[in-house]
């Protein structure tokens, strides 16, 4: 019997986006790759920020973000201190 | 493409014609109204150009492959520059390795610089006044104590292993598991009862592969050795009800299993790590791995954090690429960084790959002056099996270290 402990991460899957995906006609390549930090570390964020930070972003609210980009979210896989957020393209 | 979400920061590597800047000012506007974060360029977070002020920001590529492929900023390094420049103040742009061969770009900002946050809008620019950046000081001297990124990026990979990462291999490979699982547990059940006739096999498994397997496998019950081997059913004809995930969710599971990704960070040493993998139709691969710190092991607090790896795969030969991309700190108890390089270079033996390791220096705690203890660690990196190393670069930022390496197969 299979029994993840609390730190077993979770996937939710875009149903709407994942099942008929078709990358045909994508062009792929080396990606480009952003990191942007608002504080050292998860323990040290500013005055005035939620307690979570980031992550207390809905992933509804991140779509503008990535409309912006070309990208859809294929499925997310939440953890405690982080959220991993799989995409097309 | 992946998009990795902590409470203090946001990664998001996308590929292909992406536009990724254009994502950046609205990411900053967000970080300001549903973060909390705070901002200096307008009145009030409704003002859709309040702009959170960022602690520091890194931007990073491979040299070009296809630019006129590419839209928006991304035509050229220049035009990418100009659009950070535009951004933030006091950025700085570096080329690492062979101007006439592979290189690697990178953007970076420091806490101590200023930054120019604009408006959402690149048509109607408020005035641009110079803000501060959010600078406050930390107890931990202003880093995170455990902080390092390794890159791998890989090109012209062996056409032989590129083919794993295709839709029509992989439901041939599905099928093949299927019909050894089924096989597997005939035995089993043979064993225990002695006779099959008329029984049902059901098999409870634990992992997504298998939880995928759980209603497919309930074809083969009572059908012969030939029925099974053709009786894999795709999870796209299967009805609503019958689908706990997608075809490309449960093929990418699939493809990290038989190709060896899974195996990057094994569940032994990492037990509660997981991987959410796609494979694209007709091919294409993407997969996110969360490696959440130990619930149960005494580990020092510096490593109680939840760590990520990302894995992208072009396969077609015309522009055969993939990446690997980790913040798992090499060594400890865990593996070294010269096994995981080698790991994944295993998986795709790429005519040609950059090693980047990106290294906070309070993550390797030593000086300048000091002779490094991790130094043995990193000299392992030197020598991968197969391949020569052409370049070793090392840049010396304020708080940060990095060491690119360029390797071509002997």
């Amino acid at each position: 019997t299979f029994s993840p402990s609390e730190g077993t991460p979770h996937l939710t899957i875009n149903h709407n986006v994942a099942a008929d995906l078709d990358s045909s006609s994508a062009f792929e390549g080396p990606e480009k790759l952003l990191e942007v930090w608002f504080a050292p570390t998860p323990d040290s964020l500013p005055a005035g920020a939620k307690p979570n930070g980031l992550k207390a972003v809905s992933s509804e609210t991140w779509v503008s973000v990535l409309d912006m980009v070309n990208c859809k979210i294929l499925s997310v896989l939440e953890a405690e201190n982080m959220d991993a957020y799989l995409l097309s393209e | 493409s992946s998009m990795f979400v902590f409470p203090h920061k946001l990664i998001l590597k996308t590929c292909g014609t992406t536009t990724l800047l254009l994502g950046l000012r609205r990411l900053l506007h967000i970080a300001a109204e549903h973060a909390g974060f705070p901002f200096h360029n307008a009145q009030s977070v409704d003002d859709i150009h309040a702009a959170a002020s960022p602690y520091r920001v890194f931007y990073s590529r491979k040299n070009f492959l296809f630019p006129d492929k590419q839209p928006g900023p991304h035509r050229s390094w220049k035009e990418e520059v100009k659009y950070l420049d535009d951004t933030f103040a006091g950025g700085s742009a570096y080329m690492v390795g062979k101007m006439n061969g592979d290189h690697w770009y990178l953007y970076i900002t420091s806490p101590d610089v200023t930054v120019t946050p604009r408006t959402l809008d690149e048509t109607s620019l408020p005035n641009s006044s110079k803000i501060p950046t959010n600078t406050a000081p930390t107890s931990k001297g202003g880093l995170g104590n455990n902080d390092e990124t390794l890159e791998i990026l890989m090109t012209d990979l062996d056409p032989e292993n590129a083919k794993q990462f295709y839709l029509e291999h992989a439901n041939a490979v599905a099928s093949d598991r299927l019909y050894l699982q089924a096989q597997e547990a005939r035995k089993m059940a043979i064993g225990n009862l002695g006779d099959l006739s008329g029984s049902t096999i059901t098999i409870k498994t634990t992992s997504t592969v298998e939880s995928f397997s759980d209603d497919a496998l309930d074809v083969f019950d009572n059908c012969s050795d030939s029925d099974l081997h053709s009786s894999y059913t795709p999870v796209s004809e299967q009805t609503d009800a019958e689908c706990m995930t997608t075809e490309g969710h449960a093929l990418g599971t699939v493809i990290s299993d038989a190709c060896g990704l899974s195996e990057v960070y094994p569940t032994s040493k990492y037990p509660d790590a997981r991987i959410d993998a796609y494979l694209f139709s007709p091919c294409g691969f993407s997969a996110n791995g969360i490696i959440p710190a130990p619930q149960n092991q005494e580990v020092a607090d510096s490593e109680k954090s939840t760590h990520y790896f990302t894995v992208h795969v072009t396969p077609e030969p015309v522009c055969s690429f993939a990446s690997f991309e980790t913040n798992v700190p090499g060594g400890q108890n865990g593996r070294e960084t010269s096994e995981i390089v080698e790991h994944v270079v295993g998986i795709f033996k790429p005519g040609r790959f950059s090693v980047t390791l990106f290294e906070a220096k309070a993550t390797h705690g030593y000086d300048d002056d000091e002779i490094p203890t991790s130094l043995a660690r990193k000299k392992r990196l030197e020598k991968i099996q197969g391949y020569r190393r052409i370049d070793r670069i090392v840049h010396d930022f304020d708080d940060y270290e990095l060491i690119f390496r360029f390797y071509e197969r002997e």
